[in-house]
């Protein structure tokens, strides 16, 4: 479904770069 | 007892456990916004990206996980990220994380637009953990083993990633002989749980489903 689409590209975001404070 | 290495290990996993946060902001909006069906909706949305973020920082930690594949690391993720967040908020209701939040979370998920049907599993769910009276480091070890699933969906190299869980499976075996000594079946009941963890992915993708319908 749509939301794992969004889930997946969170994700990729999120290992690339960092949302460390 | 544990050993060296096992101690080092718990350390490193609750270190990195302990950095979890909800941006300020994120938990601002908890406290603040209106009380709309729709704008609860919306900081739940927020809150579930948020911690998406939150548990891939904690993952990247977690000792060998950037050795494995790069679509093995997204697969991992994929497939655990509902789990781990269905976790993590059985540890805010049950520890009561951050004072006084929990309660107003519960009122937010139940006027949110997200039909009864999901909503009542879900504390069902929280009211079991709660039974449990784990401690933050069940919570933490559960969560990277959770993590650490070899048998997602399109995972390439199982082994690796079996190499990496059996550790954890070990350290948190020893945590609950330690911890629950008068519970010989703890660390049984806790894998039990993950069999129920398991059913709120179907359970998610239905609720996001049947909320869009909505």
């Amino acid at each position: 479904p749509a939301s794992n689409l969004g889930l997946e590209d969170i994700i990729r975001k999120a290992l690339m770069g960092s949302f460390d404070d | 007892e544990l050993t060296p290495e096992e101690q080092h290990l718990l350390h490193y996993i609750m270190d990195s456990y302990n950095k979890q946060r909800f941006p300020p902001e994120v938990s601002k909006k908890l406290l603040q916004e209106a009380f709309t069906a729709e704008e609860n909706f919306l900081i739940l949305t927020e809150m579930a990206t948020s911690h998406v973020q939150v548990l891939v920082e904690f993952t990247k930690r977690l000792p060998g996980f950037q050795t494995l594949d790069h679509e093995d690391q997204i697969a991992l993720l994929k497939g655990s990220a509902v789990e781990a967040m269905f976790l993590r908020s059985a540890e805010i209701f049950n520890r009561k994380l951050p004072e006084g939040h929990a309660d107003l979370l519960e009122e937010r998920i139940r006027n949110s637009g997200i039909s009864d049907e999901y909503i009542t599993p879900m504390f069902q769910f929280y009211k079991s953990m709660a039974e449990l009276k784990m401690t933050q480091e069940e919570y933490a070890l559960l969560t990277a083993i959770v993590i650490l699933s070899p048998d997602r969906p399109y995972i390439q190299d199982r082994d690796s990633v079996e190499r990496l869980q059996e550790p954890l499976l070990g350290v948190l075996q020893k945590i609950c002989k330690l911890y629950h000594a008068e519970n010989p079946q703890h660390f049984a009941c806790l894998l039990g749980r993950l069999t129920e963890l398991r059913t709120f992915n179907h359970h998610h993708a239905d609720m996001l489903m049947s909320w869009r319908v909505n």
